[in-house]
């Protein structure tokens, strides 16, 4: 179950703030949940796969597409913030609360879906669980944050090793020429040495001949 | 001519290094690098 | 203001969920806010830096040591999960709500403070608060990880560039070593068949004397 909570402000009441939570198994376009809550009441809904290839039908879209559009309006939260637009109208009565939402043009707006979503009985419950799931989310990314901080310093480390055998190879590679040619020099000069000794050697050979 | 290339070849070996003056790392090098690839 | 949001299970009623968030400017030992709710009612209250010291004195406890404890118990959250208890008992009439801590022990528990929270008239917005919270939190921790994880390919992009020069160096050096030796050899036999040749005419011009 795959499961988002976001911030929202509904176009009809802008100083308001609600939270509403998607929730869905692998793929939105397969039908999905949704909580709505302003902390001290919570409705809930659900869109069925069935209903999200009626409203992409109804607006002549390209149903993937419009899946598409629903995870920005829906999931995206921050992301998308500004071009999406939710519509809320409480109805006490009922114990419902019409919900919509719509992409926001240029020069216009076209709703993207709406339901009827109907309260819940324990709102309490419903907080408890919103809260739980965030901190719940909050102890996972803590823990991933700080797998990747440990991460980055063993990389950290690795690379500055790397770097320092690298510092170490290219040092020992110019020792290395310097070290060769030095022998090489006391080597060379010997036979150099010995042939100007022969040379000598021979020239006195020649002239006595 | 065959006098000059005579002398030469008296003097220094086919890769340019004296039979008789002592060298240095800077003429070694030299000579090294005028060396055809000999792989 | 620092602060911290966890869920605790008072041993008073061990089923229910409540969550604690404690706030604090630079060091909770300087004093500290509490928020307390149940998803549907909340109260607050705060301890004085003077309370703290007095709670400490009262105790015969080392100031430092008893700030420590009170960080484990009230901000550790998961990490002091078990070692601290906390009791919670409504006065609905009074709008009240008496809160305790307390460190367990092996073979017993002491209290570490308690003190006498008040309802808040709206909770509703406590609620909000802390799922906005929440999920600015979880914002940042969002992208603190995106952060981290592009910090993490980046290190990993360079370790695996210092490797291979580190890689190629080695080559280089080998190469280096493999093709000094080999010009050297051939100077130097050029030496060695210059004074073969000068020995011979060396000895010829000797037979000839």
């Amino acid at each position: 179950m795959e499961k988002t909570l976001n911030r929202i402000h509904p176009v009809s009441d802008p100083e308001a703030t609600y939270f509403l939570q998607i929730s869905w198994e692998k793929d939105l376009g397969t039908g999905f949940g949704l909580i709505l809550t302003d902390g001290q009441c919570a409705w809930t809904g659900t869109v069925s796969e069935a209903e999200i290839s009626r409203e992409a039908a109804d607006m002549e879209m390209n149903r993937e597409k419009y899946v598409e559009e629903l995870k920005k309006a829906l999931i995206a939260g921050e992301e998308s913030a500004g071009k999406y637009n939710f519509s809320i109208s409480r109805d006490e009565e009922n114990m419902e609360c019409h919900f919509s939402y719509e992409r926001n043009l240029k020069d216009g707006s076209f709703r993207l879906g709406s339901l009827k979503l109907q309260a819940v009985s324990s709102p309490a419950e419903v907080v408890k669980e919103l809260i739980g799931y965030c901190l719940d989310c909050l102890g996972r990314l803590q823990a991933k944050n700080e797998h990747l901080q440990k991460e980055n310093e063993r990389l950290f480390s690795d690379w500055s090793d790397v770097e320092k055998r690298l510092e170490k190879c290219v040092e020992a590679k110019e020792e290395l020429e310097v070290d060769l040619y030095n022998r090489f020099i006391l080597v060379l000069n010997e036979k150099k040495a010995k042939i100007r000794n022969l040379q000598k050697l021979l020239n006195e050979a020649k002239e006595s001949v | 001519c065959p006098d000059t290339k005579e002398h030469f070849a008296r003097e220094y070996d086919c890769y340019g290094d004296s039979y008789m003056t002592d060298t240095d790392v800077a003429q070694l090098k030299d000579v090294f690098s005028r060396m055809k690839d000999h792989k």
